[in-house]
């Protein structure tokens, strides 16, 4: 850093006060950064996250697939949890993700999802749980059902559930809507929602900008 | 590569931390705590352009002055100070949907400068 009387070293100009300089540089920092990140400007927090939740969910966060190689086509990877709204109806649990559009840059491509859930069970029960995948209808009017999966609980404790193309797809697009369908006498409220540290939530993978990125020459 | 220090006039690399918590981004950047924007600044006389890092060996630079002494006129354009090694930049962070996003930015953090 020059000393205020000199020149800049590097073009030459007159060097800036340090003040003025420092305030460049952290400009300069933002800027870059929320760039990288495909963001106009910091994002305003709309629904904070519990430190419970939080921790739970980062537990099970797991680093790049082995052997990728982002820099292949130049495609930047997300790794992406969004905890669920959830609500009841007529003895179904329906859980809303809204997986931001703010990478919608250069196309957003999720390559895997799973929904992760949190079950208390009577000791020795075997509960039947349907997980029906939803997706806005053409003129999203209405939610259309695209696939369930039929699942097996027999055990207290956390879940995974992976997910195929549909709710991909509808991650994809931002918006996934899932339906809880208990099968069998097993109360509804097996499934936990509440509680800061037992939400569900899906975790995705997303890559950013991929193959048909435009090169710049 | 060196790191600038003091009145060091020779191309190197000036370390810049910016803390998450003093320009108020550590609500939506949960990790890590800063950025180290590093940059290159300094000059590069004929003598060490070329070179991967200032520390190249003094036999190098002294067959380079005269090298650039002897060639007639001076060498096309001058030789720039830059990074030389970059690594990516890790980020634990909130969208505006308060999902939690963890992503690698790659050669965000300047390792290593040199005179290109």
């Amino acid at each position: 850093i020059p000393r205020a009387d000199s020149q800049c070293l590097a073009c030459g100009e007159p060097a800036l006060d340090l003040k003025s300089q420092r305030k460049l540089l952290l400009d300069l920092a933002k800027r870059s950064i929320l760039d990288k990140l495909h963001l106009s400007h910091r994002p305003t927090l709309s629904r904070p996250v519990s430190r419970a939740a939080l921790r739970t969910a980062l537990q099970r966060l797991h680093g790049p697939p082995k052997g990728a190689h982002p820099e292949a086509d130049n495609g930047q990877e997300y790794e992406i949890i969004s905890f669920a709204e959830t609500g009841l109806s007529n003895n179904q649990t329906r859980l809303d993700f809204r997986v931001s559009s703010d990478r919608t840059v250069g196309g957003m491509e999720v390559q895997q999802a799973s929904l992760m859930f949190f079950v208390q069970l009577p000791p020795n029960t075997t509960w039947t749980l349907k997980v029906r995948v939803l997706v806005l209808g053409p003129r999203d009017a209405n939610l259309t059902l695209a696939t369930q999966h039929l699942l097996e609980v027999d055990a207290s404790g956390w879940h995974q559930l992976f997910l195929g193309p549909e709710a991909q797809a509808a991650c994809s697009q931002g918006h996934l809507t899932l339906e809880l369908v208990p099968e069998g006498q097993v109360a509804q409220s097996s499934v936990i929602l509440g509680g800061a540290a037992h939400r569900p939530f899906v975790v995705a993978r997303v890559r950013v900008g991929g193959k048909h990125r435009v090169r710049r020459h | 590569g060196i790191d600038c220090q003091g009145g060091s006039r020779m191309c190197c690399r000036q370390e810049f931390f910016v803390d998450f918590r003093e320009i108020g981004w550590h609500d939506w950047i949960i990790q890590p705590e800063g950025y180290a924007m590093n940059f290159c600044t300094g000059q590069c006389p004929l003598h060490v352009a070329g070179m991967p890092g200032i520390a190249a060996s003094f036999h190098t630079a002294v067959l380079n002055l005269l090298k650039a002494n002897t060639a007639t006129g001076t060498a096309g354009g001058g030789s720039c100070c830059v990074p030389t090694a970059r690594r990516p930049l890790s980020l634990l962070y909130y969208d505006r949907d308060s999902n939690i996003v963890k992503t690698d930015i790659p050669d965000m953090v300047v390792e290593a400068c040199g005179c290109s």
